[in-house]
């Protein structure tokens, strides 16, 4: 049986509307160490990986492996019932046929009580190795998320070079060109506010602008963002959570 | 032009 209890519902809405637009039908699987999910966009370009720690809940027990079919549009509808602060229980059996959420306001006895109807839900699961990888930078989420929609506003396509001292995003389109240039810097008042490149070799990839702002999506879960990126290889992109994270392997696109 | 690859070119299923 799974029971797990978030301290505050908020955690489990932005990570839902941090990845129903990318992908539509997942499985939640749920061990003792907590929910992962691994899925893939329609057009095969993104991979959305997931794990919620279970150091997240404040309670969680999960005795046996279970799986939980969940369509996020649905499930999202559900759980903006629930307050942000409030109480937030996900509540399985071994073999459901449902998931059950209990909202709990922690200012009134009000409980709130939802069941979501599960689905059989086939998917593969990809392999991903851990690897070294050219460059890793670390910048505040708010940042990338704002550079992307603003070059967004000019191409279908970001590059992104990297050197030791400089980080420059790019974007060529029809009616002009836009490029953001930043710095590593330390803000050690704001860590949050700090930039971090580690270079192994320079990279020049380019990117889906479309991806990139399903990804920035989950910019409200953590202050900083991770990209990760090698020449040539999908870039991970990605947003820590207290105990877990929220990833986003995105293929990049090549000069023919 | 440019070709956008997809993920599985990447990574194997199993």
């Amino acid at each position: 049986m799974l029971e797990g209890k978030f301290e505050e519902a908020s955690l489990l809405k932005k990570v839902v509307e941090s990845i129903k637009d990318s992908v539509q039908l997942c499985n939640f699987v749920c061990s003792e160490h907590g929910i992962t999910v691994q899925a893939v966009d329609d057009s095969r370009v993104l991979l959305v990986s997931l794990l919620i720690g279970n150091e997240v809940f404040s309670d969680y027990r999960c005795d046996r492996n279970i799986t939980l079919g969940v369509d996020l549009k649905s499930f999202a509808k559900i759980i903006r019932c629930g307050g942000n602060d409030d109480y937030l229980t996900l509540i399985a059996e071994d073999s459901p046929d449902s998931v059950t959420l209990v909202f709990e306001d922690k200012n009134s006895d009000r409980i709130s009580e939802y069941s979501l109807k599960l689905m059989e839900i086939d998917n593969e699961f990809l392999k991903i190795d851990d690897m070294d990888y050219d460059s890793v930078i670390k910048m505040p989420s708010i940042d990338f998320q704002k550079i992307c929609r603003d070059l967004s506003t000019l191409s279908e396509s970001l590059q992104i070079l990297i050197t030791k001292d400089s980080i420059k995003f790019m974007a060529e389109g029809e009616t002009g060109n836009g490029s953001v240039i930043l710095k590593p810097r330390t803000d050690i008042d704001k860590p949050e506010q700090s930039i971090t490149v580690k270079l192994n070799n320079a990279v020049n990839s380019t990117f889906g602008l479309k991806y990139i702002a399903d990804i920035v999506k989950g910019t409200s879960l953590s202050n900083q963002i991770v990209i990760k990126i090698s020449n040539r290889t999908p870039a991970l992109f990605e947003y820590k959570l207290q105990s877990g994270y929220l990833r986003f392997y995105l293929a990049p696109k090549f000069e023919d | 032009g440019i070709k956008q690859t997809q993920i599985e070119e990447y990574y194997y299923s199993f």
